[in-house]
């Protein structure tokens, strides 16, 4: 039923193709899981990507067609998405625009309400986890972290999230968090929509608590009830929280309902944060300019 | 709950369960009649008594038995997930697993015991609760290589589908929803006791057709009903509109807001479904270890028929 | 959904457990919030 034309990545745990669909030629990607060399049988990360995927469907989070077993591997095969957020952020001859942001930015805010509505956090998200359509629609991928939202006697590793786009609360080991992780991702990722540069970029795990807190203030127990609970915040460098002039300033062409969301996402007591939904009904994204539309997106 | 795979894929009426089950069994019995073939056209020194005691002892096992068998055994998930302290919802999804398995392997083909600790280990990583390999098998006295034997075709069998929804967090919402719709007409220390006593049940549910038959809501309004028959009903009379005859009330002027927001729910239908969930429970079969060792018996003669 | 079926009513809940683990520091400097664990199970409740 489906052909593996050409390898176009492999990691760790996967090798991807490009391939056909027989039936309705329609073009897909095939993960195949590496089951070799797995003490434990089959890894974690492709149990999660089988386990979220089946149970969404959202045109913005990516589709999973299939699933079989060939040679004694898994294969995943999932719609095909030909480029991915952190190509466009990068390739400096592609402009884009505030309306483009704006669009970008909403489709990943939906499909993170779509997850959270399921009860599902991503764990992962980054600009090259966002993937494009050939119809410019932004697509959720890589499910390998995800996970259901903990119950209330549940741990949680704080051990997740690429280091950049990490929230405060797991960069300090907190075990049980919510979706306010997925949003704060969501924050850095529209900073760097507008940078086009990594906005909080550490180069390790105890740099990034310091690079996080001199862009945006050090946290108190004031604003973030407990947070000297947690062991490392008594190292750590007191920064004052950036004014709106400072922001402003290094967000040029961004409005003030821009500014504000960003803020509100990447507010640092995870209690405070914007949920999806308060994302979604911004001002931000009913001011001018419109978001482009997808079919018309760079 | 329609978008998830639980309702997709392991949803069916009687009948069709009943089909699924006899489909199973049929195809592997004609496969034991072949081996059972083969094996005399290959013994043809055989004696007639030999030959009769292999005819009467290697039988395969009846669709009944298979259930018999797959229930004993799923219901031994449960008490071997209690003794390593597994998270309810481990133990509940390793039974889940366990018996959806059986709805396209037969028992004849791979004898449950070999499955068994698949399931669990698998449910462990499926649920967030990892736990390695090696820790596993130590802890449950077997190998690495039995527990990962047949992880793919657990997989395969389970339609690469692995999520699932129990009438726990169910249970926790009715328990507190009934606190909010019964607002100081209800006892908290007697409540808790209630959600204890069902948390038990609706582990004893789990190993019903029930799971199949109906929703998790479904189930676990199905033994609140069970556990205090007056709580549920006066619940369902202030939630729903059910009047005390047991009919909707829809369309009395003088409906709560909370009846108002329920007023998708048809009352009476919903409770003679909770009723038929109910029924379903109730039936539940408790296999005795002697019809388990004789189906086993069966199932080995029939595998291995020199061993007669 | 404009029409849940149920009326997140935190305060007329009483539930021993999520109450203490709201007061456990570590618990409430994660983020964890009492209101989304009421939503999620009354969400499988009225599913």
């Amino acid at each position: 039923e489906y052909s593996k034309e050409k390898k176009v990545g492999e990691g760790t745990y996967a090798v991807v193709y490009v391939g056909t669909k027989q039936s309705d030629e329609r073009r897909i990607a095939i993960k195949e899981i590496k089951t070799s060399g797995f003490k434990d049988g089959l890894d974690m990360s492709a149990i999660r990507e089988v386990k979220y995927l089946q149970e969404m469907q959202h045109v913005n989070v990516i589709e999973l067609i299939d699933v079989f077993m060939a040679q004694n591997n898994l294969n995943l095969v999932l719609e095909f998405l030909p480029a991915d957020l952190e190509m466009i952020i990068k390739d400096t001859s592609i402009l884009f625009t505030q309306a483009d942001i704006k669009s970008w930015l909403l489709m990943t805010l939906r499909g993170v309400h779509h997850c959270h509505r399921n009860f599902i956090l991503h764990r992962d998200l980054k600009p090259n986890n966002l993937l494009l359509a050939l119809d410019g629609q932004l697509k959720l991928a890589d499910f390998g972290l995800a996970r259901n939202m903990g119950s209330p006697q549940e741990s949680l590793t704080s051990n997740v999230v690429t280091r950049w786009y990490r929230a405060p609360e797991l960069l300090f080991g907190a075990r049980h968090y919510t979706g306010a992780v997925d949003i704060w991702s969501v924050g850095i990722i529209f900073a760097e929509l507008m940078l086009r540069i990594p906005y909080l970029p550490g180069k390790d795990d105890i740099d990034q608590i310091d690079v996080t807190f001199r862009a945006l203030g050090t946290p108190t127990d004031r604003d973030w009830p407990e947070i000297s609970t947690f062991g490392a915040y008594n190292k750590i460098q007191v920064y004052p929280p950036p004014s709106r002039e400072e922001l402003r300033r290094r967000f040029i062409a961004a409005t003030e309902n821009a500014l504000d969301l960003m803020s509100g996402m990447l507010t640092m007591n995870p209690h405070k944060r914007l949920s999806p939904i308060q994302c979604l009904t911004s001002e931000y994204f009913v001011e001018l300019p419109e978001p482009t539309a997808p079919s018309e997106l760079p | 709950y329609r978008h998830s795979t639980q309702y997709r894929n392991w949803s069916f009426t009687p009948e069709r369960l009943d089909q699924i089950r006899t489909e199973v069994n049929a195809s592997a019995s004609a496969r034991v009649e072949e081996t059972l073939k083969h094996f005399f056209e290959s013994h043809p020194d055989l004696s007639r008594e030999e030959e009769e005691a292999v005819a009467s002892k290697a039988v395969p096992v009846t669709t009944h038995e298979e259930l018999l068998l797959v229930n004993y055994f799923a219901r031994m998930i449960i008490s071997f997930a209690g003794k390593m302290n597994l998270p309810t919802e481990v133990a509940a999804t390793a039974v889940a697993f366990f018996r959806r398995f059986f709805l396209s392997n037969s028992v004849m083909d791979l004898p449950p015991k070999e499955v068994f600790h698949t399931t669990l280990f698998f449910a462990c990583k499926t649920e967030n609760y990892f736990i390695g390999v090696d820790s596993f098998a130590k802890k449950a006295k077997t190998t690495t290589e039995a527990v990962l034997k047949h992880e793919f075709k657990l997989l395969e069998s389970l339609n690469f589908t692995l999520m699932n929804h129990h009438p726990y967090k169910a249970l926790h919402g009715f328990f507190l929803d009934i606190q909010n719709v019964l607002s100081g007409r209800v006892d908290m220390q007697y409540m808790g006791q209630v959600y204890t006593n069902c948390k038990k049940s609706i582990s004893d549910a789990l190993l019903t057709d029930a799971v199949y038959f109906f929703t998790p809501p479904q189930i676990t309004l199905a033994i609140l009903l069970m556990e205090d028959e007056a709580l549920m009903m006066r619940y369902m009379q202030l939630k729903f509109g059910l009047q005390q005859d047991g009919d909707a009330s829809a369309g009395q002027p003088s409906q709560s807001s909370e009846q108002q927001l329920a007023n998708g729910i048809n009352a009476s239908k919903l409770l003679e479904v909770v009723k038929n969930c109910k029924s379903v429970i109730s039936s539940k079969i408790i296999p005795a270890k002697d019809d388990a060792v004789k189906i086993t018996a069966k199932i080995h003669y029939c595998q291995n028929p020199m061993a007669v | 959904d404009l029409h849940k079926r149920y009326v997140l009513a935190e305060s007329q809940y009483d539930d021993p457990f999520i109450k203490s683990l709201q007061t456990k520091k570590e618990y409430i400097a994660s983020g964890f919030r009492a209101d989304l664990v009421y939503d999620r199970m009354l969400t499988e409740a009225f599913m």
